[in-house]
């Protein structure tokens, strides 16, 4: 998946990264210091939907018979998220004990059309 | 509200760099909390001495380097003695209730350099409400080799909390003569040592949440 260019109008991934210093949370949250808040924004036109994911020869196949019958998918393809990997966190609870988790799904690391 | 007649992900929305990152810092602490199950930041009254926390950090800094399931926890004490001069304390923890999850418990004490001879530490459960007050629950021994840092490996089950998120344990020690009957030690300074970086800490290994733990179960 692309990151974002200015002048990418389609499907990417727009790239974040939120230090923890900017929300006021450095005092509670010990480790890390920020981390990358990805999301998924830009166009999907037809001939792009559900790539990647399905099998491209599938995918062709589905987009010619849209063209042969002239029928057009009333809905729009979005961009979302395909990939994500978990954070991990080593924070202050409200008794003051140290608590390290695994956040799921936490960063986006890849877009793409639905 | 501006994007209101089209969701953001489905192109041609682009919003002034300012509102975007403003978006971005709030989705920021939604996305946090809720990936930590908290409802908010949460206040801390108490934070431990930085010098006890990057200590027991440290100290458990090599095994964390495996991909961790689950949560790690470490809870530091407050401690106290029973009578400064006698070979016992009185710990207090406050870990959150999540008695089903505990994994793996062991209780950090460093032991002061005073003490001569062998010396064994007792460990017993405290105060637990399902016994009279004062009553004691035999939790582990450990022989002391020497001065220093001591792990001690407690069952799971004897730690589950009584009052919602208090834990108290009792640290006693005496000096095994030999033949397996213990004598009381010779007296001396305190037994352990508190201040600081050493207080004495828990560290705990939960099982992971179940997906949706956090909601009722349907009957």
């Amino acid at each position: 998946t692309p990151t974002c260019e200015p002048e990418t109008p389609l499907c990417c991934r727009r790239d974040h990264y939120v230090d923890f210093q900017e929300l006021g949370w450095r005092d509670w949250i010990l480790q890390p210091e920020g981390y990358q808040l990805n999301y998924c924004s830009g166009q999907c036109p037809p001939h792009l939907a559900g790539s990647p994911g399905i099998a491209a020869s599938f995918h062709s196949a589905v987009f010619s018979l849209l063209k042969a019958n002239n029928l057009w998918p009333t809905g729009t393809s979005c961009c979302v998220p395909t990939a994500r990997r978990p954070l991990s966190l080593l924070y202050l609870d409200r008794n003051g004990n140290v608590v390290k988790t695994d956040v799921p799904d936490m960063v986006v690391e890849a877009c793409g059309c639905s | 509200p501006a994007a209101a007649s089209q969701c953001p992900s489905c192109g041609g929305l682009t919003l002034p760099p300012q509102v975007e990152r403003a978006l971005v810092l709030e989705l920021a602490k939604q996305q946090i909390l809720e990936g930590l199950h908290l409802p908010g930041r949460p206040h801390i009254p108490r934070p431990p001495p930085r010098a006890a926390l990057s200590r027991a950090l440290r100290r458990l800094q090599p095994r964390s380097a495996e991909p961790a399931r689950g949560e790690e926890l470490i809870s530091f004490a407050e401690v106290a003695d029973s009578a400064p001069a006698a070979c016992s304390s009185v710990l207090t923890f406050r870990p959150p209730p999540a008695p089903a999850r505990l994994l793996r418990a062991r209780l950090w004490l460093h032991v002061a350099p005073t003490r001569p001879g062998a010396l064994r530490l007792r460990l017993f459960r405290w105060g637990a409400r399902r016994r009279p007050p004062g009553s004691r629950a035999l939790l582990a021994e450990h022989p002391v080799r020497g001065p220093g840092w001591q792990a001690l490996a407690l069952p799971p089950s004897g730690l589950r909390a009584e009052a919602p998120g208090v834990l108290k344990l009792r640290v006693d020690c005496d000096a095994p003569d030999g033949n397996g009957t213990a004598r009381p030690p010779p007296p001396a300074p305190r037994l352990l040592d508190t201040a600081g970086e050493r207080r004495p800490f828990l560290e705990l290994k939960l099982r992971p949440r179940e997906p949706g733990a956090g909601r009722a179960r349907r009957r």
